[in-house]
């Protein structure tokens, strides 16, 4: 029979604003070894910790729609922080790749 | 030959 190995499937993962911090920490960007941003971290108490379906090693593709691919790191954070910032939303919407 | 592609390491910001 066949195997599936390692295949990415991007998933939605909104996070509503309910703390101050969104609490993840990434890295990678393009140029670097990580070519998308990666989470290495979430922060216990953070929106991102509250949500609780973030995970450490998952790869994020689009943050409310915009791609991060090809963004160097300090683009791609910038990215994420100012949709975290913005009064627009009272959340962020993350696509994200994990492998199933 | 074998060709290796070396990337740096990223830095990681806490968001």
């Amino acid at each position: 029979g066949l195997t599936q190995v390692g295949i990415m499937e991007p998933v939605l993962i909104r996070v509503p604003k309910c703390a101050s911090t969104l609490g993840i920490a990434v890295e990678g960007g393009a140029n670097t070894r990580q070519t998308l941003p990666r989470i290495t971290t979430i922060q216990k108490g953070s929106s991102a910790h509250i949500c609780g379906r973030l995970r450490v090693g998952q790869v994020i593709l689009e943050v409310n729609g915009v791609s991060l691919k090809g963004m160097e790191h300090r683009d791609a954070t910038r990215v994420i922080a100012e949709a975290y910032k913005t009064k627009d939303k009272d959340f962020v919407d993350f696509l994200i790749a994990e492998f199933n | 030959r074998e060709k290796r592609l070396t990337l740096p390491p990223s830095e990681i910001t806490l968001l």
